[in-house]
């Protein structure tokens, strides 16, 4: 890497630290809840981090009601 | 219900895979539904092409992005057959689409069906007993730092931008929760895995929910 794109790395590395803290803050009160830390991701920005892999579109849905049978819709 | 059901026990999941620097987490969630509700139905399970869907699916961005519903519906209307990956490797970026012949042994699906479960997971839950794993759309963008646990805040629904796969749900706890395969590898979460809290449509999980049927 250049000198500035592992710079760019060690801030968003540094970024991710202070992240992790703020999520983990939430987790105490309970056992179960999600544990947050350094991972394969941490050296990206969240802006990054959403441009690579967050990129499935949803699409607007019927609401499901009880009395659908689900084979029923979108048959050939 | 059952109070803990889980597809895996039946051995009809396969692995946890990892979409590399390719954004085709949609193509990932659908496939896998797909390679589910096979093995549920008897036949052998094995990985079919993702890379087939994410090359072929006209109406989706391959590994730009693309959409769960678009990808059913793509797969519903041509009836396209899904190959063995083996034939039709990942390569973790945008391809030509190649075509197989007529007579070429490959899975395709009879149908599909999407709705929103919002306020009804246990609903939804139920249509997970009874058709196999779920592919879903959720916001994940705290997902970046998980480790483990079970996810209750730090995403909202509203937001999707994520495609998984639902493989189950755990309600022996205090905090039941919906087991959910990603496409990240087995190093993230818990071998792949992410726990999130079922019963108030966290990271919006319930919002757009495909089953598939084949």
């Amino acid at each position: 890497d250049s000198p500035e794109r592992s710079e760019k790395r060690s801030a968003a590395f540094r970024e991710s630290l202070k992240r992790h803290r703020y999520l983990n803050s939430f987790s105490s009160r309970a056992n179960t809840s999600a544990i947050y830390g350094i991972n394969q991701f941490s050296h990206l920005f969240p802006e990054e981090f959403r441009a690579i892999y967050l990129r499935s579109k949803p699409s607007q849905l019927p609401l499901y009601h009880k009395e659908l049978k689900m084979p029923a819709t979108h048959m050939p | 219900l059952p109070i803990r059901f889980d597809w895996r026990d039946k051995n009809v999941v396969t692995k946890v895979r990892n979409q590399q620097m390719c954004g085709g987490c949609w193509a990932f969630s659908v496939v896998g539904g797909i390679e589910s509700a096979y093995a549920i139905k008897g036949e052998s399970l094995e990985d079919l092409s993702v890379q087939q869907v994410i090359d072929c699916s006209y109406n989706n961005f391959g590994c730009s992005g693309g959409s769960t519903v678009n990808a059913l519906n793509w797969l519903n209307k041509t009836q396209v057959r899904l190959v063995r990956d083996s034939e039709y490797s990942f390569k973790a970026q945008t391809g030509l689409c190649h075509y197989f012949s007529g007579s070429h042994a490959g899975v395709s699906i009879k149908g599909y069906s999407s709705y929103d479960f919002s306020d009804k997971e246990d609903e939804m839950a139920k249509v997970l007993l009874a058709y196999g794993p779920l592919a879903v759309i959720v916001d994940a963008i705290s997902w970046q730092d998980y480790l483990g646990g079970i996810i209750q805040h730090h995403c909202s629904s509203g937001e999707a931008n994520h495609a998984v796969l639902i493989t189950g749900f755990d309600k022996t706890g205090n905090t039941p929760y919906w087991i959910v395969r990603n496409s990240w590898g087995t190093s993230w979460g818990v071998d792949g895995y992410a726990f999130v809290k079922m019963g108030a449509n966290i990271c919006g999980i319930a919002d757009s929910v495909s089953a598939v049927f084949v």
